[in-house]
Protein backbone atom coordinates (compact mmCIF):
# COMPACT_ATOMS: atom_id res chain seq x y z
CA UNK A 1 0.00 0.00 0.00
CA UNK A 2 3.02 2.31 0.93
CA UNK A 3 4.64 2.30 -2.93
CA UNK A 4 1.12 2.75 -4.25
CA UNK A 5 0.91 5.69 -2.18
CA UNK A 6 4.66 6.81 -2.97
CA UNK A 7 3.70 5.93 -6.56
CA UNK A 8 0.75 8.37 -6.59
CA UNK A 9 2.57 10.98 -5.06
CA UNK A 10 5.53 11.02 -7.75
CA UNK A 11 2.44 11.03 -10.29
CA UNK A 12 0.68 13.81 -9.08
CA UNK A 13 4.82 15.49 -9.75
CA UNK A 14 4.98 14.16 -13.24
CA UNK A 15 1.36 15.68 -13.99
CA UNK A 16 2.70 19.41 -12.35
CA UNK A 17 5.39 19.33 -14.69
CA UNK A 18 4.16 18.40 -17.97
CA UNK A 19 1.15 20.85 -17.22
CA UNK A 20 3.74 23.27 -16.44
CA UNK A 21 5.60 23.11 -19.71
CA UNK A 22 2.27 22.49 -22.05
CA UNK A 23 2.47 18.41 -22.36
CA UNK A 24 -0.32 17.10 -22.97
CA UNK A 25 0.51 13.53 -21.89
CA UNK A 26 -1.65 9.80 -22.53
CA UNK A 27 -1.54 6.73 -21.38
CA UNK A 28 -1.89 3.66 -23.58
CA UNK A 29 -2.73 0.45 -22.06
CA UNK A 30 -3.73 -3.10 -22.88
CA UNK A 31 -3.01 -6.71 -23.34
CA UNK A 32 0.13 -8.06 -25.33
CA UNK A 33 -0.37 -7.45 -28.55
CA UNK A 34 -3.83 -5.93 -28.76
CA UNK A 35 -2.31 -2.98 -31.11
CA UNK A 36 -1.04 -0.32 -29.08
CA UNK A 37 2.30 0.44 -30.91
CA UNK A 38 -0.29 -0.02 -34.26
CA UNK A 39 -2.95 2.55 -32.83
CA UNK A 40 0.45 4.89 -31.76
CA UNK A 41 2.37 4.43 -34.76
CA UNK A 42 -1.55 5.65 -36.56
CA UNK A 43 -1.32 8.47 -34.23
CA UNK A 44 1.98 9.81 -35.01
CA UNK A 45 1.22 9.76 -38.30
CA UNK A 46 -1.40 11.45 -38.61
CA UNK A 47 -0.40 14.32 -36.17
CA UNK A 48 3.15 14.77 -36.58
CA UNK A 49 2.78 17.40 -38.93
CA UNK A 50 0.56 20.14 -36.32
CA UNK A 51 1.90 18.32 -32.80
CA UNK A 52 5.48 17.92 -31.65
CA UNK A 53 5.11 14.57 -30.48
CA UNK A 54 7.59 12.35 -28.12
CA UNK A 55 6.91 8.71 -27.05
CA UNK A 56 7.75 6.40 -24.28
CA UNK A 57 7.88 2.75 -24.69
CA UNK A 58 7.67 0.29 -21.34
CA UNK A 59 9.15 -3.06 -22.36
CA UNK A 60 11.14 -5.39 -20.54
CA UNK A 61 14.38 -5.65 -23.06
CA UNK A 62 13.65 -4.93 -26.60
CA UNK A 63 13.25 -2.37 -28.48
CA UNK A 64 11.25 -3.27 -31.14
CA UNK A 65 8.32 -0.89 -30.72
CA UNK A 66 10.67 1.87 -30.34
CA UNK A 67 12.24 1.52 -33.49
CA UNK A 68 9.04 1.04 -35.34
CA UNK A 69 7.64 4.86 -33.69
CA UNK A 70 11.20 6.25 -34.26
CA UNK A 71 10.72 5.95 -38.05
CA UNK A 72 8.53 8.41 -38.01
CA UNK A 73 10.84 10.95 -36.96
CA UNK A 74 9.98 11.60 -33.78
CA UNK A 75 11.86 11.59 -29.91
CA UNK A 76 11.58 7.91 -28.42
CA UNK A 77 12.49 7.00 -25.23
CA UNK A 78 12.65 3.23 -24.56
CA UNK A 79 12.20 2.25 -21.10
CA UNK A 80 13.43 -0.65 -19.96
CA UNK A 81 11.58 -2.17 -16.93
CA UNK A 82 13.55 -5.77 -16.22
CA UNK A 83 10.77 -7.77 -15.04
CA UNK A 84 7.94 -5.58 -14.07
CA UNK A 85 4.86 -5.93 -15.84
CA UNK A 86 3.68 -2.20 -15.89
CA UNK A 87 5.25 1.02 -15.99
CA UNK A 88 5.14 3.29 -12.98
CA UNK A 89 5.60 6.84 -11.95
CA UNK A 90 9.47 6.46 -11.36
CA UNK A 91 10.02 5.06 -14.45
CA UNK A 92 8.32 7.80 -16.07
CA UNK A 93 9.77 10.25 -14.34
CA UNK A 94 13.44 9.45 -14.84
CA UNK A 95 12.36 9.32 -19.21
CA UNK A 96 10.87 12.97 -18.47
CA UNK A 97 14.60 14.24 -17.73
CA UNK A 98 16.03 12.68 -20.93
CA UNK A 99 13.95 14.55 -22.91
CA UNK A 100 13.32 19.02 -23.41
CA UNK A 101 10.04 19.55 -22.53
CA UNK A 102 10.09 22.55 -24.33
CA UNK A 103 10.36 21.02 -27.52
CA UNK A 104 6.76 19.08 -27.85
CA UNK A 105 3.17 19.59 -26.50
CA UNK A 106 1.98 16.04 -26.90
CA UNK A 107 3.63 13.34 -25.11
CA UNK A 108 1.58 9.24 -25.92
CA UNK A 109 3.38 6.81 -23.20
CA UNK A 110 3.03 3.24 -24.59
CA UNK A 111 2.51 0.91 -21.49
CA UNK A 112 3.42 -2.65 -20.63
CA UNK A 113 1.03 -5.22 -22.03
CA UNK A 114 -1.12 -6.10 -18.93
CA UNK A 115 -4.61 -5.15 -17.80
CA UNK A 116 -4.37 -5.51 -14.25
CA UNK A 117 -1.05 -3.40 -12.57
CA UNK A 118 -0.87 -0.38 -14.66
CA UNK A 119 -5.09 0.50 -13.51
CA UNK A 120 -3.04 0.50 -10.01
CA UNK A 121 -0.27 2.50 -11.28
CA UNK A 122 -0.80 6.33 -12.42
CA UNK A 123 1.67 7.97 -14.27
CA UNK A 124 0.67 11.20 -13.91
CA UNK A 125 -0.32 11.03 -18.09
CA UNK A 126 -3.99 13.38 -18.37
CA UNK A 127 -5.58 10.62 -20.29
CA UNK A 128 -5.68 7.07 -20.20
CA UNK A 129 -6.31 4.99 -23.15
CA UNK A 130 -7.33 1.41 -22.94
CA UNK A 131 -6.79 -1.18 -26.11
CA UNK A 132 -8.36 -4.32 -26.16
CA UNK A 133 -8.72 -6.62 -29.29
CA UNK A 134 -11.75 -8.64 -30.38
CA UNK A 135 -9.07 -11.95 -30.40
CA UNK A 136 -8.42 -11.39 -26.89
CA UNK A 137 -12.14 -12.87 -26.18
CA UNK A 138 -16.02 -12.30 -24.98
CA UNK A 139 -15.52 -11.62 -21.54
CA UNK A 140 -11.92 -9.70 -21.53
CA UNK A 141 -13.82 -6.09 -20.31
CA UNK A 142 -15.64 -8.15 -17.58
CA UNK A 143 -13.37 -10.02 -16.48
CA UNK A 144 -10.81 -6.65 -15.87
CA UNK A 145 -12.89 -4.35 -14.92
CA UNK A 146 -11.23 -2.33 -12.91
CA UNK A 147 -8.64 -0.93 -15.52
CA UNK A 148 -11.76 0.33 -17.89
CA UNK A 149 -13.15 2.34 -14.71
CA UNK A 150 -10.70 5.46 -15.11
CA UNK A 151 -10.15 5.18 -18.79
CA UNK A 152 -11.22 8.06 -21.21
CA UNK A 153 -11.30 6.02 -24.11
CA UNK A 154 -11.64 2.21 -24.96
CA UNK A 155 -10.25 1.07 -28.36
CA UNK A 156 -11.81 -2.13 -29.36
CA UNK A 157 -9.10 -2.98 -32.46
CA UNK A 158 -9.37 -5.74 -35.05
CA UNK A 159 -13.17 -5.47 -35.53
CA UNK A 160 -11.75 -7.19 -38.90
CA UNK A 161 -11.75 -10.18 -36.79
CA UNK A 162 -14.57 -10.25 -35.20
CA UNK A 163 -16.60 -12.52 -37.08
CA UNK A 164 -13.64 -14.81 -37.35
CA UNK A 165 -13.07 -15.04 -33.34
CA UNK A 166 -17.23 -15.16 -33.12
CA UNK A 167 -16.72 -11.80 -30.64
CA UNK A 168 -19.96 -9.21 -30.84
CA UNK A 169 -17.59 -5.45 -30.50
CA UNK A 170 -21.35 -3.93 -29.34
CA UNK A 171 -21.34 -6.46 -26.28
CA UNK A 172 -17.69 -5.34 -25.37
CA UNK A 173 -19.32 -1.87 -25.65
CA UNK A 174 -21.49 -2.09 -23.85
CA UNK A 175 -19.28 -3.89 -20.88
CA UNK A 176 -17.57 -1.11 -21.07
CA UNK A 177 -20.18 1.07 -20.64
CA UNK A 178 -21.28 -0.78 -17.64
CA UNK A 179 -18.23 -0.12 -15.95
CA UNK A 180 -17.74 3.40 -17.20
CA UNK A 181 -20.30 5.61 -18.75
CA UNK A 182 -18.16 8.23 -19.10
CA UNK A 183 -15.82 6.71 -21.61
CA UNK A 184 -15.91 7.28 -24.85
CA UNK A 185 -15.58 3.83 -26.94
CA UNK A 186 -14.06 3.56 -30.32
CA UNK A 187 -14.13 0.69 -32.78
CA UNK A 188 -11.64 0.34 -35.05
CA UNK A 189 -8.75 -1.67 -37.44
CA UNK A 190 -5.60 0.14 -36.36
CA UNK A 191 -3.33 -1.86 -38.64
CA UNK A 192 -5.95 -0.32 -41.53
CA UNK A 193 -6.38 3.31 -40.07
CA UNK A 194 -9.92 2.67 -39.14
CA UNK A 195 -11.21 4.56 -36.56
CA UNK A 196 -7.95 6.80 -35.58
CA UNK A 197 -9.85 10.28 -36.85
CA UNK A 198 -12.17 8.97 -33.95
CA UNK A 199 -9.56 8.07 -31.32
CA UNK A 200 -8.16 11.41 -32.05
CA UNK A 201 -11.48 13.40 -31.39
CA UNK A 202 -12.10 11.40 -28.27
CA UNK A 203 -8.71 12.65 -26.97
CA UNK A 204 -9.05 16.22 -28.00
CA UNK A 205 -5.63 16.07 -29.82
CA UNK B 1 14.14 -11.13 -3.68
CA UNK B 2 13.38 -12.83 0.26
CA UNK B 3 9.25 -12.95 -1.82
CA UNK B 4 10.77 -15.35 -4.28
CA UNK B 5 12.92 -17.87 -2.19
CA UNK B 6 10.08 -18.14 -0.15
CA UNK B 7 7.77 -18.95 -3.09
CA UNK B 8 10.54 -21.38 -4.29
CA UNK B 9 10.12 -23.06 -0.87
CA UNK B 10 6.77 -23.02 -0.46
CA UNK B 11 6.52 -24.53 -4.27
CA UNK B 12 8.83 -27.30 -3.54
CA UNK B 13 6.87 -28.50 -0.25
CA UNK B 14 3.70 -28.38 -3.25
CA UNK B 15 5.69 -30.33 -5.24
CA UNK B 16 6.80 -32.90 -3.01
CA UNK B 17 2.69 -33.18 -1.67
CA UNK B 18 1.83 -33.40 -5.17
CA UNK B 19 4.40 -36.45 -5.41
CA UNK B 20 3.72 -38.27 -2.37
CA UNK B 21 -0.34 -38.21 -3.80
CA UNK B 22 0.91 -39.44 -7.34
CA UNK B 23 -0.26 -36.44 -8.74
CA UNK B 24 0.87 -35.03 -12.01
CA UNK B 25 0.40 -30.86 -12.08
CA UNK B 26 0.70 -28.71 -15.04
CA UNK B 27 1.21 -24.87 -14.77
CA UNK B 28 -0.71 -23.58 -18.18
CA UNK B 29 0.29 -19.92 -18.78
CA UNK B 30 0.00 -17.25 -21.48
CA UNK B 31 -1.27 -13.78 -22.90
CA UNK B 32 -5.41 -12.98 -21.72
CA UNK B 33 -7.10 -14.40 -24.02
CA UNK B 34 -4.48 -16.81 -25.68
CA UNK B 35 -6.91 -19.47 -25.37
CA UNK B 36 -5.50 -21.67 -22.05
CA UNK B 37 -9.19 -22.52 -21.07
CA UNK B 38 -10.22 -23.68 -24.39
CA UNK B 39 -7.48 -25.70 -24.56
CA UNK B 40 -7.84 -27.14 -20.81
CA UNK B 41 -11.80 -27.29 -21.97
CA UNK B 42 -10.52 -29.47 -24.76
CA UNK B 43 -7.79 -31.88 -22.66
CA UNK B 44 -10.67 -32.32 -20.04
CA UNK B 45 -12.93 -33.46 -22.92
CA UNK B 46 -9.96 -36.06 -24.29
CA UNK B 47 -8.68 -37.30 -20.58
CA UNK B 48 -11.56 -37.57 -18.56
CA UNK B 49 -12.72 -40.61 -19.32
CA UNK B 50 -8.99 -42.24 -18.09
CA UNK B 51 -7.91 -39.88 -15.86
CA UNK B 52 -9.18 -38.30 -12.44
CA UNK B 53 -8.78 -34.19 -12.99
CA UNK B 54 -8.95 -31.24 -11.14
CA UNK B 55 -8.70 -27.98 -12.36
CA UNK B 56 -7.40 -24.51 -10.73
CA UNK B 57 -8.33 -21.18 -12.25
CA UNK B 58 -6.68 -18.28 -11.16
CA UNK B 59 -9.12 -14.86 -12.23
CA UNK B 60 -9.31 -11.32 -10.27
CA UNK B 61 -12.91 -11.94 -9.40
CA UNK B 62 -15.05 -13.38 -11.70
CA UNK B 63 -15.56 -17.30 -12.06
CA UNK B 64 -16.28 -17.44 -16.09
CA UNK B 65 -13.62 -19.97 -17.00
CA UNK B 66 -14.32 -22.01 -14.06
CA UNK B 67 -17.98 -22.25 -15.00
CA UNK B 68 -16.98 -23.47 -18.70
CA UNK B 69 -14.66 -26.26 -17.19
CA UNK B 70 -17.11 -27.73 -14.42
CA UNK B 71 -19.47 -28.15 -16.88
CA UNK B 72 -17.44 -31.06 -17.65
CA UNK B 73 -18.35 -32.58 -14.23
CA UNK B 74 -14.64 -32.32 -12.84
CA UNK B 75 -13.74 -30.79 -9.81
CA UNK B 76 -13.02 -27.08 -10.30
CA UNK B 77 -11.43 -24.91 -7.64
CA UNK B 78 -11.53 -21.38 -8.49
CA UNK B 79 -8.51 -18.91 -6.91
CA UNK B 80 -9.65 -15.31 -6.81
CA UNK B 81 -6.23 -13.21 -6.94
CA UNK B 82 -7.87 -9.41 -6.15
CA UNK B 83 -5.61 -7.66 -8.19
CA UNK B 84 -2.25 -9.99 -8.19
CA UNK B 85 -1.41 -10.65 -11.98
CA UNK B 86 -0.06 -14.10 -11.02
CA UNK B 87 -0.91 -17.52 -9.16
CA UNK B 88 1.66 -17.91 -6.22
CA UNK B 89 2.77 -21.18 -4.70
CA UNK B 90 1.03 -20.12 -1.50
CA UNK B 91 -2.31 -19.47 -3.11
CA UNK B 92 -2.11 -22.93 -4.90
CA UNK B 93 -1.02 -24.36 -1.53
CA UNK B 94 -4.54 -23.59 0.19
CA UNK B 95 -6.79 -24.67 -2.74
CA UNK B 96 -4.38 -28.16 -2.58
CA UNK B 97 -6.37 -28.05 1.18
CA UNK B 98 -9.60 -27.63 -0.26
CA UNK B 99 -9.57 -31.37 -2.71
CA UNK B 100 -9.10 -34.91 -2.05
CA UNK B 101 -5.65 -35.41 -3.34
CA UNK B 102 -6.55 -38.75 -3.30
CA UNK B 103 -9.33 -38.96 -5.65
CA UNK B 104 -7.48 -37.50 -8.82
CA UNK B 105 -4.31 -37.97 -10.35
CA UNK B 106 -3.48 -35.53 -12.81
CA UNK B 107 -3.99 -31.60 -11.89
CA UNK B 108 -4.62 -28.54 -14.44
CA UNK B 109 -3.45 -24.93 -13.11
CA UNK B 110 -4.96 -22.24 -15.15
CA UNK B 111 -2.54 -19.05 -14.21
CA UNK B 112 -3.87 -15.78 -14.56
CA UNK B 113 -2.95 -14.54 -18.18
CA UNK B 114 0.40 -12.66 -18.04
CA UNK B 115 3.56 -13.49 -19.99
CA UNK B 116 5.87 -11.54 -17.48
CA UNK B 117 5.30 -12.45 -13.33
CA UNK B 118 4.67 -16.16 -13.59
CA UNK B 119 7.62 -16.98 -15.21
CA UNK B 120 8.98 -15.90 -11.46
CA UNK B 121 6.66 -17.54 -9.35
CA UNK B 122 6.61 -21.81 -9.53
CA UNK B 123 3.67 -22.87 -8.44
CA UNK B 124 5.04 -26.80 -7.59
CA UNK B 125 3.97 -28.16 -10.85
CA UNK B 126 5.55 -30.79 -12.32
CA UNK B 127 5.55 -29.05 -16.07
CA UNK B 128 4.86 -26.36 -17.08
CA UNK B 129 3.17 -25.18 -20.87
CA UNK B 130 2.97 -21.81 -22.25
CA UNK B 131 0.18 -20.96 -24.80
CA UNK B 132 0.23 -18.16 -27.26
CA UNK B 133 -1.62 -17.07 -29.88
CA UNK B 134 -1.04 -15.67 -33.21
CA UNK B 135 -3.63 -12.75 -33.09
CA UNK B 136 -1.03 -10.91 -30.45
CA UNK B 137 1.45 -10.52 -33.08
CA UNK B 138 5.07 -11.53 -34.43
CA UNK B 139 7.42 -10.54 -31.96
CA UNK B 140 5.97 -12.22 -28.60
CA UNK B 141 8.57 -14.91 -27.89
CA UNK B 142 11.22 -12.38 -28.54
CA UNK B 143 9.62 -9.51 -26.77
CA UNK B 144 9.52 -12.29 -23.49
CA UNK B 145 11.60 -15.03 -23.82
CA UNK B 146 12.03 -15.69 -19.95
CA UNK B 147 9.07 -17.41 -19.16
CA UNK B 148 9.97 -19.87 -22.60
CA UNK B 149 13.02 -20.85 -21.17
CA UNK B 150 11.67 -23.21 -18.71
CA UNK B 151 8.25 -24.55 -20.43
CA UNK B 152 7.79 -27.84 -21.31
CA UNK B 153 5.46 -27.30 -24.15
CA UNK B 154 4.65 -24.57 -26.14
CA UNK B 155 1.57 -24.06 -27.95
CA UNK B 156 1.24 -21.86 -30.76
CA UNK B 157 -2.75 -21.32 -30.84
CA UNK B 158 -5.29 -19.73 -33.39
CA UNK B 159 -3.67 -20.78 -36.31
CA UNK B 160 -6.62 -20.26 -38.32
CA UNK B 161 -5.93 -16.59 -37.77
CA UNK B 162 -2.40 -16.51 -38.80
CA UNK B 163 -3.06 -15.76 -42.64
CA UNK B 164 -5.13 -12.64 -41.52
CA UNK B 165 -3.07 -11.65 -39.17
CA UNK B 166 0.04 -11.95 -41.24
CA UNK B 167 2.09 -13.74 -38.45
CA UNK B 168 4.40 -16.54 -39.43
CA UNK B 169 3.79 -19.77 -37.12
CA UNK B 170 6.96 -21.26 -38.10
CA UNK B 171 8.51 -18.65 -37.48
CA UNK B 172 7.75 -18.29 -34.05
CA UNK B 173 8.29 -21.70 -33.64
CA UNK B 174 11.90 -20.90 -34.52
CA UNK B 175 12.02 -17.85 -31.69
CA UNK B 176 10.75 -20.46 -28.84
CA UNK B 177 13.17 -23.00 -30.03
CA UNK B 178 16.07 -20.20 -30.00
CA UNK B 179 15.71 -19.81 -26.69
CA UNK B 180 14.68 -23.30 -25.02
CA UNK B 181 15.80 -26.10 -27.61
CA UNK B 182 14.51 -28.49 -25.55
CA UNK B 183 10.96 -27.34 -25.77
CA UNK B 184 8.03 -28.97 -27.56
CA UNK B 185 5.88 -26.92 -29.79
CA UNK B 186 2.69 -27.77 -31.05
CA UNK B 187 0.50 -25.83 -34.03
CA UNK B 188 -2.92 -25.65 -32.91
CA UNK B 189 -6.46 -24.41 -33.20
CA UNK B 190 -7.91 -25.21 -30.04
CA UNK B 191 -11.02 -23.92 -30.53
CA UNK B 192 -11.62 -26.67 -33.08
CA UNK B 193 -9.53 -29.25 -30.98
CA UNK B 194 -6.49 -29.11 -33.89
CA UNK B 195 -3.48 -30.25 -31.95
CA UNK B 196 -4.85 -31.47 -28.56
CA UNK B 197 -3.32 -35.02 -29.19
CA UNK B 198 0.30 -33.77 -29.91
CA UNK B 199 -0.34 -31.60 -26.70
CA UNK B 200 -0.92 -34.78 -24.67
CA UNK B 201 1.33 -37.06 -26.24
CA UNK B 202 4.11 -33.88 -25.60
CA UNK B 203 2.99 -34.16 -21.64
CA UNK B 204 2.86 -37.68 -21.49
CA UNK B 205 -0.65 -37.73 -19.66
N1 LIG C 1 -5.88 -8.12 -38.09
C1 LIG C 1 -5.43 -7.03 -37.44
N2 LIG C 1 -4.20 -7.06 -36.86
C2 LIG C 1 -3.81 -5.94 -36.19
C3 LIG C 1 -4.61 -4.79 -36.06
N3 LIG C 1 -3.93 -3.87 -35.31
C4 LIG C 1 -2.74 -4.45 -34.99
N4 LIG C 1 -2.66 -5.68 -35.55
C5 LIG C 1 -1.56 -6.65 -35.44
O1 LIG C 1 -1.51 -7.15 -34.11
C6 LIG C 1 -0.16 -7.46 -33.76
C7 LIG C 1 0.24 -6.74 -32.50
O2 LIG C 1 0.15 -5.34 -32.71
P1 LIG C 1 1.01 -4.30 -31.84
O3 LIG C 1 0.61 -2.94 -32.25
O4 LIG C 1 2.44 -4.66 -31.88
O5 LIG C 1 0.45 -4.61 -30.39
P2 LIG C 1 0.96 -4.02 -29.00
O6 LIG C 1 -0.24 -3.87 -28.13
O7 LIG C 1 1.77 -2.84 -29.21
O8 LIG C 1 1.85 -5.25 -28.48
P3 LIG C 1 2.91 -5.28 -27.26
O9 LIG C 1 3.64 -3.99 -27.24
O10 LIG C 1 3.79 -6.44 -27.63
O11 LIG C 1 2.10 -5.52 -26.03
C8 LIG C 1 0.70 -7.06 -34.96
O12 LIG C 1 0.92 -8.22 -35.74
C9 LIG C 1 -0.20 -6.07 -35.71
O13 LIG C 1 0.05 -6.05 -37.09
C10 LIG C 1 -5.90 -4.79 -36.69
O14 LIG C 1 -6.67 -3.82 -36.64
N5 LIG C 1 -6.27 -5.94 -37.35
N1 LIG D 1 -10.24 -18.28 -33.91
C1 LIG D 1 -9.91 -18.97 -32.80
N2 LIG D 1 -10.37 -18.55 -31.59
C2 LIG D 1 -9.98 -19.27 -30.52
C3 LIG D 1 -9.15 -20.42 -30.59
N3 LIG D 1 -8.94 -20.89 -29.33
C4 LIG D 1 -9.62 -20.05 -28.49
N4 LIG D 1 -10.26 -19.10 -29.22
C5 LIG D 1 -11.09 -18.00 -28.73
O1 LIG D 1 -10.26 -17.06 -28.06
C6 LIG D 1 -10.99 -16.44 -27.01
C7 LIG D 1 -10.24 -16.59 -25.70
O2 LIG D 1 -10.12 -17.96 -25.39
P1 LIG D 1 -9.92 -18.48 -23.89
O3 LIG D 1 -9.72 -19.93 -23.94
O4 LIG D 1 -11.00 -17.94 -23.02
O5 LIG D 1 -8.55 -17.77 -23.51
P2 LIG D 1 -7.83 -17.73 -22.08
O6 LIG D 1 -6.37 -17.74 -22.36
O7 LIG D 1 -8.34 -18.76 -21.21
O8 LIG D 1 -8.26 -16.28 -21.57
P3 LIG D 1 -8.12 -15.66 -20.10
O9 LIG D 1 -8.41 -16.72 -19.10
O10 LIG D 1 -9.17 -14.57 -20.10
O11 LIG D 1 -6.74 -15.11 -20.00
C8 LIG D 1 -12.35 -17.10 -26.98
O12 LIG D 1 -13.24 -16.28 -27.70
C9 LIG D 1 -12.12 -18.42 -27.72
O13 LIG D 1 -13.26 -18.89 -28.37
C10 LIG D 1 -8.71 -20.85 -31.89
O14 LIG D 1 -7.99 -21.85 -32.06
N5 LIG D 1 -9.10 -20.09 -32.96
MG1 LIG E 1 3.70 -2.49 -28.57
MG1 LIG F 1 -9.15 -18.58 -19.33
ZN1 LIG G 1 2.76 -5.56 -12.68
ZN1 LIG H 1 2.24 -10.24 -11.45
Amino acid sequence: EDLLQANRDLAEENRRLLARCGVEAIDIMGCIGSGKTTLIHQLVGQLKGRRRIAVFKGDLTTTIDTDIIARHGVETVQINTGKECHLDANLVRKALAKIDLGSIDLLLIENVGNLICPADFQLGAEKRLVVISVTEGPYMVVKHSRIFMDADTVVINKLDLAEAMKVDADRLEEDVKHVNSNATVVKAICRDGVGINTVIESLGV
